[in-house]
């Protein structure tokens, strides 16, 4: 009879501000409520237990939907841009990911294209040296589209695996920024016998925002999979579930430091589990 | 927007004296979730929904307006009240230099702001020094550096000194050439990061700004509200900054954190140039909340 109780109209809501809580937004935390609603019933579930176990599963069903990441071409040097609006991580989660392919055997090299912003270039550097690997680097000012170019003409010919191309932030809204980004890509798509990809990085603390987001840059690249930066904070990265939900793309990496070996592989099972 | 949601909750309604209780419910339901997609902290949406439905029943129904223009009304304004209504200028000290520091999460914007700051300063007569004291992220000082560069004001570093012993140099030295402000620089980190918290107390103690500012990314999401009182509770501010405001984030986050701290959002960053920075107005914010 108490266990019976355990299912009252306040579960129904704190669940749901649990995941609005976690920044998935109105619309993916109904589904998920609605979707863990239908368990519950028909498995007969009544137990606190049972019952966040049904959540927790909802949650790892719906990112699962999203897919994995696709097959990375396999044509070399690959080219991998890291991507997204300004301050969200993608400098350091560029090396994380050199670093981290270094130490599965890749040979890799960064382009450092962020040629805007004050002492882009310097970390971008800095960076490539505490990986222990090669860095192409223009002046500050340059054209980004240009590094793309002379860091494949690099790795073509020093037989790199993959490129890293660290872009400047850019907000999604800002036309002219997003076009660079697309002049960035079809450089890198004409000089490259497979294709470029791309890894979207969100900062974790993102509310509604990041769907706009993940939905503009879609459109000027090839978005294979998202970084989730920051999650070693407070916030939960909800707002993926969302961006997944609307236009199916995987979370692939979660940063949890600001060192170089803080990123992990995206473990949907964990990540439900931080949530419930 | 939220006037077209709510004429379609009011639709319904046809020359009835007030609104009713059952009227208002169907109209708070569209304004929670409108406030929840604005990013808008969750309890704080429950409060304020709950002051708006109580100005909201017993309206009268009035002949120039609709009903949801009525509603709109109060939402509004009472959103403005929130928002606005407090100090929101800089304090300066009476002896100089006075200090200011920037304080907040990972890649918020403080180093761009802290340049920013300078430039606004100086362009108001005064004479500004920057303080490099991010002694952690790769080529964060050279940032800060070339950013001195452009806008030709003095950025003050010293190598292998701690962030405390770089703050309390640059002091002396702004002291020395005579500097009248000092906008100290730090490191992004965690509210939860008890060591690094330490860190800005430390420095405070040290040398006490007479303003610290707690600069948000505006398309920060519900954990807005655990940031700013975390920060609130441990090193203590006396208002914000809200950056990268020139994007389409609806900034729900400002609402949260001023309602819950009570503490002024002072100024907006607009662009990432060094004159990209103005002061908050509290009725285009909320505006852009309300979608
Ligand atoms: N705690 C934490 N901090 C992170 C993480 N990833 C990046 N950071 C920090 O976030 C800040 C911004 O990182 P950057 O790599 O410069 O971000 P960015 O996207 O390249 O920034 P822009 O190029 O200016 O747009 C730095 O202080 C990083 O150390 C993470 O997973 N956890
Ligand atoms: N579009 C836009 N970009 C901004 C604004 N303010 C800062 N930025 C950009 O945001 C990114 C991060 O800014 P920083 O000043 O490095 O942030 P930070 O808080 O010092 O970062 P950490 O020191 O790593 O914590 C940079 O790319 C800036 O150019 C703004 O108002 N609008
Ligand atoms: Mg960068
Ligand atoms: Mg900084």
């Amino acid at each position: 009879a108490a266990a019976r109780k355990a299912i009252t109209p306040e579960f129904w809501t704190e669940a749901e501000d649990a995941l609005i809580a976690a920044d998935a937004g109105v619309a993916c935390s109904a589904r998920i409520v609605e979707n863990a609603k239908k368990r519950i019933i028909s498995e007969g579930i009544r137990d606190i237990e049972g019952l966040k176990d049904a959540f927790r599963r909802e949650v790892v069903a719906m990112l699962e939907s999203f897919g994995e990441p696709p097959e990375p071409p396999p044509e070399r040097p690959r080219v991998i841009f890291i991507a997204g609006v300004n301050g969200v991580g993608k400098t350091t989660t560029a090396a994380k990911i050199g670093f981290l392919l270094k130490e599965k055997g890749n040979k890799i090299l960064f382009a450092a294209a962020d040629t805007f912003r004050a002492a882009g270039i310097e970390q971008m550097e800095m960076w490539a040296s505490r990986v222990v690997a090669p860095v192409v680097s223009h002046q500050a000012g340059g054209d980004p589209a240009a590094v793309v170019y002379d860091s494949i003409e690099s790795a073509k010919a020093k037989s790199i695996d993959t490129v890293l191309v660290d872009t400047a932030g850019r907000l999604h809204t800002k036309k002219n920024l997003m076009e660079e980004l697309g002049k960035m890509w079809r450089v890198a798509d004409r000089q490259l016998p497979g294709r470029p990809e791309a890894i979207l990085v969100i900062d974790a603390t993102t509310g509604q925002n990041g769907v706009s987001q993940a939905r503009i840059f879609g459109e000027v690249l090839d978005v294979s999979s998202i970084a989730l930066t920051k999650m070693d904070g407070s916030a939960k990265g909800g707002v993926v579930m969302a961006i997944g939900m609307e236009l199916g793309i995987p979370v692939a990496y979660i940063g949890v430091g600001e060192g170089i070996s803080d990123l992990k592989p995206f473990d949907p099972e964990q990540y439900a589990t931080a949530l419930f | 927007s939220l006037s077209d949601r709510l004429q379609g909750v009011f639709a319904k309604l046809r020359g009835q004296g007030k609104l009713t209780e059952k009227d208002v419910d169907a109209a708070m339901r569209e304004i929670r979730m409108v406030l929840l997609e604005a990013d808008v902290n969750y309890k704080v949406v429950k409060q304020f929904v709950e002051h708006v439905k109580e100005r909201a029943v017993g309206e009268g129904v009035t002949k120039s307006v609709t009903p949801a223009q009525q509603v709109v009304k109060i939402v509004y304004d009472e959103m403005v009240d929130i928002l606005g209504g407090t100090q929101q200028a800089l304090k300066f000290a009476s002896h100089p230099p006075s200090v200011i520091m920037l304080v907040g999460l990972q890649g918020s914007g403080k180093t761009t702001a802290a340049a920013k700051l300078a430039v606004m300063l100086r362009r108001q007569g005064r004479d500004p020094m920057l303080v490099a004291a991010d002694i952690y992220r790769p080529a964060a000082v050279e940032q800060l550096q070339t950013l001195g560069g452009q806008i030709d004001v003095p950025v003050a570093y010293y190598r292998h000194k701690s962030a405390v012993a770089i703050v309390e140099e640059a002091l002396r030295e702004a002291t020395r050439t005579g500097r009248d402000v000092v906008i100290l620089d730090t490191a992004g980190r965690l509210h939860i990061d008890e060591d690094m918290m330490q860190e800005l107390v430390d420095i405070k103690s040290s040398v006490p700004p007479g303003e610290s500012l707690l600069v948000v990314d505006a398309m920060t999401g519900q954990d807005a509200v655990n940031v700013a009182l975390a920060f609130l509770d441990k090193v203590d501010f006396d208002g914000i900054i809200l950056t990268k405001m020139d994007g389409d984030a609806r900034g729900g986050a400002a609402l949260s954190m001023k309602s819950v701290t009570g503490k002024p959002i002072k100024l907006a960053s607009v662009g990432e140039k060094v004159n990209d920075l103005e002061v908050f107005h509290p009725d285009r914010v909320a505006s852009r909340i309300l979608g």
